[in-house]
C-alpha cells in the first residue's frame, strides 16, 4: 500500500479543495510563517483518525473547518482525503479488493466526524486499526509535530519511555 | 508485556546508539531504564557523549545537540517498525549547517533502507537544497492557503521570503 | 497587591498590542485574565490576529506566530522596568526572513527607546546582518570553547558553519 | 551602572579566562551547535545569583564546574566577574563609592558559592537584591533562555499569568 496523495477541502487555511502529491523520496514543503504548513501536516494526522483537538491546536474538532478570513465567510464543513495505491493488494483483507484505496474523513459542525475506506462508512476504530497496521497512524514516531523534539528533551523520563512501546 | 518491552528496548537501544554516532559523525550515547525493576513502570533516561566531551545526561547539551539526540531515539523507535510515511515538521530549526547536511544524509539513509516517503517541512535552505522535489505553500489571499509546486532553483527566493 | 497587578496588566496590555502590531506589520493582539475574580488567582490568556486571519487563541497560530506573540508579551513586561543588558537566545529559530526583519527592527527600536545592550545569540544570516557587532563562539580544541571577535563581513562563513 | 563585560574562568566549556565586552547595542553571538553560546547566557544569570541548577540544565549546582574532555582533566573552581562602569554613581549606595563595579560568583567542589561585590564577601541575597534594582536579574524577563519562548507557548495560564508580576 503506497499512500501517495492528500486532499484537503475546508481544512483550516486550506478552504479550496488542494491536492498534495506524495511521491517517493523525499518531499520538502516551504513557506513563510503562518503560511499552512503545519496545517497539511494536521490534516494527515487527522485522517489517520487523530482525536485529540488539542494535539491540533483546537479547542474543539470543528477548530479545523475553516473559519473564515476578513473576506471570506467560514465553512460548515472539512473533509481530507488520503489515498493510496494498492496494486500489490497489500491492504487488510477488507478493503484488499481494489487498485487504489481512499480514506476519507469529513466534519460538519454540530454532526461530528465521519470516516469512510473506498466510499464506505467505518467506524472511527477501523481507520485507526488500518494505518495501524501500517506501521503507521496519527500518533507513531512517524509523525513528528512541530516542537515535538523539544517535548520530548523536556519530557519526565516515565513519559519518554513511552515512546518505546511503538516498537513493542 | 514485560518481556515484549524489554526486547523492544533492546532493539531500540542498538538502532539508537548507531544513529547518534551517525548524525554526531562520531561519539556515543545510550538510553537507560531507571527508578523501576519493572520496565513498565520504569523511566527512560539518556546519555550522550558528543565527539571529544563527557559522558552527560542528555540535559546538559546544548539545544542543537539534543534535538539531535531526540532525533536519534524518534528514528530508533520507527526503524523497528517503518512507516510507509514519515512527516518532519521543522526538526532541523535548531541545527546549524554542518548538522542539518547530517540530518540529510541521515533521512536519505533510511529512505534507502525503508523506501519510506518523506515529508519534510523546514526553512533551512540547505535541506530544501537536499529534497527530491518541493512544495510550496503560500497565502497569496490573506488567510488562504495555496500549494505551487517549486523549481529547485527558485527554492532560494522562497527560503528568502520564509 | 491586587491593585499593582492589576495596573501592571493594564500597563503591559497596552505595550503588548503595540509590540504586537509593530512584530507583525498590522494585526492586533489582546491579553485577558480569566478564570478568577482574583488577579492573583488569575490566568493570562492571549488571544491574536495576525493581519488578514480571525481572531483566534495563540494556541490555534503558527510556530513562528506564536514565538512572535510571545515575544511581544516578554517584551511588553520588559519595557515597563527596561534592564540594562537583555539576552535573547536563539529567539529567532522558528521564524522565516520577513519575520527576521520586524524583529531585529523592533530590537533595534528598544534599543533606541531604553539605551538596553543587547547580547542576541542567533543561527540566522540575516540576524547577523542587524548586529552593531559579532562574537563568534569556537570549539578548535574539542569541549573547550573560545570567543573570538569576528568582522561583519567574515560572519557569512561562520554562519554557513552554524 | 553599565555592565560592559563578563569573564568566565572554569565555567562549563569555558576553561581558560575568557572575556565577552558588553558594548552599547546589538551584539550577536554566533558559533556552530554546542560551541558555547548558550553557556555564556547561564554564566551570566549565575553571577546574578541565580538558584536553581536545574535551570542551567545540570542537577547541582557543581555542573557548571568545568567537567573536562578526553584532553584534559577536570576543574575544581568556577568563577565568573560581571563588570560595570560607574562613573555616574547610580548603583545602590553600599556599592556606590567607585567608578567600577565587578560582581563575581566563584564554586569550588564541596564548598559552595561565594559571592563578592567590589572584593567585599557578600551574601547570595545581597547580589541578587543589587540586580533587582538595576531591574535586571537571572529570572527578569530580560535573560530569555533558549527554548523559553516555547515555555511561555505551553505554559499553563497561571504559569503565564506570573510573567506580569515582574511588571507591578
Ligand atoms: N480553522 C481555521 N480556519 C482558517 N484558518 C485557520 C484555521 N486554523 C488555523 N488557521 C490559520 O492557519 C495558520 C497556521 O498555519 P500553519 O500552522 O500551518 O503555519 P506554518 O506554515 O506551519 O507556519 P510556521 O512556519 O510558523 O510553523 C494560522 O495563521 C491560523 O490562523
Ligand atoms: N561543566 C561542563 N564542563 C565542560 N563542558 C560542559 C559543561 N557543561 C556543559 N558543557 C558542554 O557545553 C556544551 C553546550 O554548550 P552550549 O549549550 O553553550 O552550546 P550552544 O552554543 O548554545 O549550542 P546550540 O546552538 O546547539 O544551542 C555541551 O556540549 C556540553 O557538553
Ligand atoms: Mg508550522
Ligand atoms: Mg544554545
Amino acid at each position: 500500500v503506497k499512500f501517495n496523495r492528500l486532499r484537503l477541502t475546508g481544512f483550516k487555511s486550506f478552504v479550496e479543495p488542494t491536492e498534495l502529491s506524495i511521491d517517493e523520496g523525499l518531499t520538502g514543503v516551504v513557506g513563510p510563517n503562518g503560511c499552512g504548513k503545519s496545517n497539511l501536516v494536521e490534516a494527515l494526522r487527522w485522517v489517520m483518525g487523530e482525536t485529540s483537538a488539542k494535539s491540533l491546536r483546537g479547542s474543539g474538532m470543528e477548530d479545523v473547518i475553516f473559519q473564515g478570513t476578513d473576506s471570506r465567510p467560514p465553512r460548515n464543513m472539512a473533509e481530507v482525503v488520503l489515498g493510496a495505491d494498492n496494486s500489490t493488494r497489500g491492504a487488510p483483507p477488507q478493503f484488499n479488493d481494489s487498485d487504489d484505496i481512499e480514506i476519507s474523513r469529513r466534519i460538519e459542525r454540530d454532526a461530528g466526524s465521519a470516516y469512510r475506506i473506498n466510499g464506505n462508512d467505518v467506524r472511527m476504530r477501523d481507520v485507526q486499526t488500518f494505518f495501524a497496521d501500517m506501521n503507521s497512524g496519527a500518533r507513531s514516531t512517524a509523525m513528528v509535530r512541530q516542537g515535538q523534539i523539544g517535548q520530548i528533551i523536556n519530557s519526565k523520563p516515565q513519559d519518554r519511555r513511552k515512546i518505546l512501546e511503538e516498537a513493542a | 508485556g514485560r518481556e515484549r518491552l524489554l526486547a523492544a528496548f533492546d532493539t531500540v537501544s542498538a538502532n539508537f546508539e548507531r544513529l547518534f554516532t551517525q548524525l554526531f559523525g562520531g561519539g556515543m550515547a545510550q538510553l537507560r531504564l531507571v527508578e523501576s525493576e519493572d520496565p513498565l513502570e520504569a523511566g527512560l533516561e539518556i546519555f550522550a557523549r558528543p565527539p571529544g566531551k563527557r559522558l552527560q545526561s542528555m540535559s546538559l547539551l546544548s539545544g542543537g545537540e539534543q534535538a539531535l539526540t531526540a532525533l536519534s531515539l524518534i528514528f530508533a523507535v520507527f526503524l523497528v517498525n517503518p512507516a510507509p510515511v514519515c512527516v518532519l515538521d521543522e526538526v532541523d530549526a535548531p541545527l546549524d549547517d554542518a548538522n542539518v547536511e547530517r540530518f540529510c544524509d541521515l533521512v536519505h539513509s533510511i529512505r534507502k533502507e525503508t523506501g519510506t516517503r518523506f515529508l519534510i517541512i523546514t526553512h533551512h535552505a540547505l535541506t530544501m537544497s537536499r529534497m527530491d522535489r518541493l512544495f510550496g505553500v503560500t497565502m497569496a489571499e490573506r488567510g488562504i492557503s495555496q500549494l505551487v509546486s517549486i523549481d529547485l532553483n527558485q527554492a532560494e527566493e522562497l527560503a528568502a521570503a520564509g
